[in-house]
């Protein structure tokens, strides 16, 4: 990109490239495109070195104003909700968020509130002993509302800091399964006024545009105020969140980038953006 | 949806009797805009539609149908052929125990399809086991363990042995004195550039002699699948793929890709979480499906 000359239609096509390969999408990469192509008409720009920032700057405006801190501290308990499709990385998320806070100094209590998936109540709990906190479970198959409900009862009775809720996986076109998410924020909502403080929904780096219709969904159905992106260690950018904050303005709070405790950061946009690139 | 943009496209020239550069090159943009939109590798999108003006061009136009629908039938034609004409099963000719590796990213869905690969088999009077040896996910062997209850098949597993190659030598004296003529290995979730983890799939590779090494993919994948596939398949060789949670909306662009750059059929989809969701992959649905 850097060896042009002039902003011609080839450079632009290298850069739709790069913006649809990132898993921008058609969308978000024409109207980065446009915007470049009537800079260019202007007369506003005419340096292809220019072009690059030009358009990690634009791209970072999707992201303007959409902050990424959590105050747990500004709710006891706190209480997160954890939601998505199967296997992006709630439970491991979870965890790392859990061994983040505990470090901090605060006192985290697990939900296990995935009752149906195989062994999905064990992985949890193994995660919270590696971490360090406890986990608030019963037996595969219970009503999650129900695990919820007596968790918070717990959570508040003890004095808990932060409250984190596993969800089991779900196709967000499931309306049953879709239902069952709404009961139970219902029941956090009737046991603790103001939670859950936050819904976090977590996508999955390697995911396609399919990542639009899920948090559409999500966030019609129950209302979401945050992503999570896991397994940008991987070789996939994670651009999707580009198109999610452009449409529905919610803020990616953390990214995921590996399978230990310690690999959640807090999502910081230069740094993602210049990745695209 | 597609048909409709399509004859938009060709409303101002419909009465013409060909398909002709002209008229196709603003067609083929909408094709190429789909299949980005489907998730799609741009490269492969790219290719597919030069491919398509070459069939295109000069075609009379069926009297029976719009220009529009004309370019649509000529897509789903090429984009049916290059998913795979048809169905290829899984071979299962040899000396037992007959080995199949799931291998793939995290998360993709490699534990359940292992079950429903279980279910299926055993349902066809085989007799077979599912191995884990993945030793690393917190809880996967229980996983393991669990879903072979759930459809009572076998499972072999060493929660004491940390190395999964062993697991997998002494599975297959399992399998000889158990009577079990297949044997399903569960590997762990891995990225492509681990290079450790992948030498590991190696390891296992020549300890099993696999008759397949099935690449579970994610149906939701994005770009990332042409990148994923292709080194999965340059390092370890991938005999077929099983494109997982087909039961979303996600309109699975990645099946092309995956099929375009390691020429491996789609051998299963999975279409849900319980263990009867696996179905055998066909080309013109999944056809229909990416061109939305
Ligand atoms: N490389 C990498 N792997 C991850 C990351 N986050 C999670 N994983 C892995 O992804 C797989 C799935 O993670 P889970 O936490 O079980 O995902 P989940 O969303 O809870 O899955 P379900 O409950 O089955 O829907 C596991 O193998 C995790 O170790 C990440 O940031 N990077
Ligand atoms: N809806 C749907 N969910 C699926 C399908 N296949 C697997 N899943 C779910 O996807 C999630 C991940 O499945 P796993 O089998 O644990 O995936 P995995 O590849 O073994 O994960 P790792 O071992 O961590 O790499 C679970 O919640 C499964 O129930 C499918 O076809 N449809
Ligand atoms: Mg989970
Ligand atoms: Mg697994």
């Amino acid at each position: 990109v850097l060896g042009k000359k002039q902003i011609d239609e080839d450079l632009l096509d290298e850069l739709e490239e790069i913006l649809i390969t990132a898993d921008l999408g058609v969308r978000t990469t024409q109207e980065l495109i446009s915007s470049v192509t009537e800079k260019v008409r202007r007369k506003e720009l005419n340096q292809p070195d220019k072009l690059k920032e030009y358009l990690k700057e634009e791209i970072k405006n999707y992201f303007f104003n959409l902050p990424a801190e959590i105050d747990f501290s500004s709710a006891k308990p706190f209480v997160t909700l954890f939601i998505g499709v199967n296997g992006v990385g709630k439970t491991t998320s979870i965890a790392k968020l859990a061994y983040m806070l505990k470090n901090e100094g605060k006192e985290v209590m697990l939900v296990a509130a995935d009752t149906f998936r195989a062994a999905a109540i064990e992985q949890l709990v193994h995660w919270g002993e590696k971490a360090g906190v406890e986990v608030v479970r019963q037996k595969i198959g219970a009503d999650p509302s129900a695990v919820v409900f007596d968790a918070l009862t717990s959570a508040v009775a003890r004095e808990i800091d932060v409250v984190l809720i596993d969800t089991a996986g779900r196709m967000h076109t499931k309306v049953n399964l879709m239902e069952e998410l709404k009961k139970i924020k219902r029941v956090i909502g009737k046991k603790v006024a103001g939670a859950p403080h936050e819904v976090l929904l977590v996508l999955d780096a390697t995911t396609g545009q399919n990542a639009l219709s899920q948090a559409r969904l999500f966030s019609e159905q129950l209302g979401i105020s945050g992503l999570l992106l896991t397994k940008l260690d991987g070789t996939a950018k994670g651009g999707i969140v580009v198109g999610v904050c452009r449409e529905l303005k919610v803020p990616v709070k953390y990214i995921g980038v590996g399978e230990t405790l310690d690999d959640l950061h807090p999502f910081e946009p230069d740094t993602f953006v210049d990745a695209i690139f | 949806n597609l048909t409709e943009k399509l004859n938009r496209v060709f409303k101002t020239l419909r009465g013409q009797g060909k398909l002709t550069e002209k008229n196709i090159q603003e067609a083929l943009r909408e094709v190429r805009l789909a299949l980005l939109e489907a998730d799609v590798h741009y490269k492969v999108a790219k290719n597919f539609v030069a491919a398509i003006r070459e069939r295109a061009i000069g075609q009379e136009v069926l009297s029976s149908l719009t220009p529009g629908q004309q370019v649509i039938k000529i897509v789903n034609e090429e984009l049916t052929r290059l998913l795979g004409e048809e169905a290829v099963p899984l071979d299962l000719m040899g000396r037992p125990p007959i080995c199949l590796m799931l291998v793939g990213l995290q998360g993709s869905g490699k534990t359940t399809t292992a079950a429903k690969l279980a279910a299926h088999l055993k349902k066809r009077n085989h007799r077979p086991c599912m191995v884990a040896a993945d030793v690393y996910r917190p809880a996967a062997i229980d996983q393991l363990i669990t879903l072979g209850n759930q459809i009572d098949v076998s499972v072999y597993a060493d929660l004491d042995e940390k190395k999964p190659e062993k697991i997998c030598s002494d599975a297959l004296g399992f399998a000889r004195q158990n009577g079990n003529n297949i044997l399903i290995v569960d590997t762990a979730g891995r990225l492509h550039i681990d290079t450790e983890l992948m030498e590991e799939l190696q390891r296992l590779k020549e300890i099993l002699e696999p008759n397949e090494i099935l690449f579970v993919a994610d149906a939701m994948t994005g770009q990332d699948a042409v990148n994923v596939a292709s080194e999965f398949d340059s390092e370890l060789g991938i005999t077929g793929v099983v494109l997982t949670k087909m039961d979303g909306d996600a309109r699975g662009g990645a099946a092309l890709s995956i099929r375009e750059v390691t020429g491996k059929p789609i051998k299963f989809i999975g279409t849900g979480e319980k263990l009867d969701a696996l179905e055998v992959f066909y080309p013109d649905r999944m056809s229909s499906r990416i061109l939305g």
